[in-house]
């Protein structure tokens, strides 16, 4: 692989961090400010006794409005936006839901296992409705295993930035320019992790990490296509468009 | 196919 300089590889790192920080959703301090905010017993309540499809729709909803979010990082990644469209399509189809997951760590409170939702911090109990118990408390726990990395912005950009140029999905065109990006991603992040002090196993720990992520989503396709089977129009008149592009 | 990511990939960065 080509040698690079430590300049280019602090500038790889600006430059991602700062896309990371523009299209964030949240920034840490809003979401420190509202973390008091837990749904009451009465909310959680009313969460559960929506209609499945009804919450369905909802986190179809949310998903579908940090997605776009996601589309915003992947535009300002240095060179994605010089792969072919078809391979840009293709890293966002497989990508953007496990850039959410990764996203989610700044968005969770471990203490009290509950996630930002719909404008407070949601335990796993508030998505029972959805009648994915088993998905929902596997999405906590990854989201805490997450958390108790304590990535710095920095370096939660780069492994979103690493995840989202993954070389080896299926149906790239150009899967050699794939790969040098996430090589050079790669090495950024290994440049960050030094620079930052952080101990020898954690990029293996952040590669284990890619498994888990792909496992999830594989997992949520299966519950999608479970829920889809049962209330087919629900999904093609309620869900947002997409939504169903990048799942359906 | 992919009408909507196909726009939000065009329109300009914000």
């Amino acid at each position: 692989s080509p040698t690079v300089s430590m300049a280019e590889l602090d500038h790889q790192v600006q430059l991602i961090s700062k896309s990371h920080l523009e299209t964030c959703q949240y920034l840490r301090e809003e979401l420190q400010q509202m973390s008091w905010q837990n749904f009451l017993q009465d909310e959680v309540e009313s969460y559960q006794s929506k209609p499945r499809e009804v919450m369905w729709q909802l986190c179809a909803v949310k998903i579908t409005e940090a997605i776009q979010y996601v589309v915003e990082f992947a535009k300002r990644i240095d060179g994605f936006m010089d792969l072919c469209q078809n391979d840009q399509i293709v890293l966002l189809k497989a990508g953007s839901l496990e850039v959410i997951f990764v996203r989610m760590c700044r968005m969770f409170d471990s203490q009290n296992n509950t996630v930002f939702f719909d404008g407070k911090f949601a335990g796993p109990d508030v998505f029972r409705a959805l009648g994915c118990d088993d998905l929902i408390s596997s999405v906590f726990d990854f989201a805490k295993s997450m958390c108790s990395l304590h990535l710095s912005e920095d370096e939660l950009a780069l492994f979103s930035a690493f995840v989202l140029l993954s070389a080896d999905r299926s149906w790239l065109q150009e899967k050699l320019q794939v790969e040098k990006l996430q090589q050079k991603t790669q090495l950024a992040l290994q440049h960050v992790l030094q620079k930052n002090q952080r101990e020898d196993g954690l990029l293996h720990k952040l590669r284990c990490k890619v498994s888990a992520l792909r496992s999830l989503c594989s997992r949520h396709t299966e519950k999608l296509s479970a829920f889809r089977a049962v209330y087919p129009d629900i999904v093609g008149t309620h869900f947002p468009p997409l939504y169903k592009e990048l799942f359906g | 196919k992919h009408k909507i990511l196909h726009q939000l990939l065009q329109n300009s960065t914000s």
